[in-house]
């Protein structure tokens, strides 16, 4: 999970 | 398929091509617009004449910009978040630069051989100082192939779809859910076809593209990392941290 930190961060963040 | 209703597909193509709308970047009259801007000589020697990690950052840059995108098209796209996220990284991991590969035939110029970049249209030429003429070379007939199939928005946003919900990519843990999303875009992709009265083998032209996208994003790993041998603190410190996760 660490090494993808941003593309979780992307994917958590609602869509707008 | 039995299972899945004309209506279901229908819904399922509206979505995607919604998400895809409203995630492309830039629009085609945009891009219409902006398509008598070339980049004139000196402006053309002036990026050749740029350091090669540099050349290397700046499109690093612009593809972790056009990833961006795809990412929120990904998760716009009806099933997709309903994935483990195991699942939807690794299909934005192995699939995100391939479908802005796919997108890049909306900002190409068939005609003049040029690719929408860094506010003009670009040549193979610009490219040069990246030192990947083969790529650069590659990537520019996949978008002239692509083109020539003239996809509507709709078409290319099922194909996009298609390519990124690839059931088969590596570490997968849910397969047959992504299995099951794939094949129903795939349907929704074949009913599209039909409806805009596409000819027969035009499913099977873009099939073929999936190969040639996987050979383009391997050829883009390959490249990396004999610049990364050569300029480890440049990859390390300059390049925009996504890039790094995704292709590090």
């Amino acid at each position: 999970k660490e090494k993808h930190k941003i593309l979780h961060q992307l994917l958590q963040n609602s869509t707008s | 398929s039995p299972t899945v209703s004309m209506a279901e597909l229908d819904h399922q193509a509206q979505i995607i091509s919604k998400s895809h709308l409203e995630t492309c970047q830039y629009l085609r009259e945009e891009l219409q617009q902006m398509s008598w801007q070339n980049f004139l000589q000196d402006e053309v020697e002036s990026y050749q004449s740029k350091p090669r990690e540099v050349m290397w950052q700046l499109c690093a840059v612009k593809i972790t910009e056009a990833i961006q995108y795809v990412v929120e098209f990904a998760k716009r796209i009806d099933g997709f978040m309903d994935l483990c996220q195991n699942d939807q990284i690794v299909l934005l991991k192995a699939g995100s630069l391939e479908v802005v590969f796919v997108r890049m035939c909306r900002m190409f110029d068939s005609q003049n051989n040029t690719v929408y970049f860094d506010g003009k249209f670009a040549g193979p030429d610009v490219f040069k100082a990246l030192g990947c003429d083969d790529l650069i070379t590659s990537v520019f007939d996949f978008a002239k192939s692509m083109c020539s199939l003239h996809l509507s928005e709709d078409e290319l946003a099922l194909f996009s779809a298609f390519v990124l919900l690839s059931a088969d990519r590596s570490w997968l843990q849910e397969k047959l859910q992504v299995e099951k999303l794939q094949q129903k875009t795939q349907l929704a992709l074949q009913h599209v076809l039909q409806k805009n009265q596409r000819e027969d083998g035009l499913l099977n032209k873009l099939r073929c593209k999936v190969s040639a996208l996987r050979s383009l994003c391997s050829r883009h790993t390959e490249k990396l990392s004999a610049f990364r041998a050569v300029y480890p603190d440049i990859v390390g410190t300059h390049f925009p941290p996504l890039y790094k996760e995704l292709f590090g």
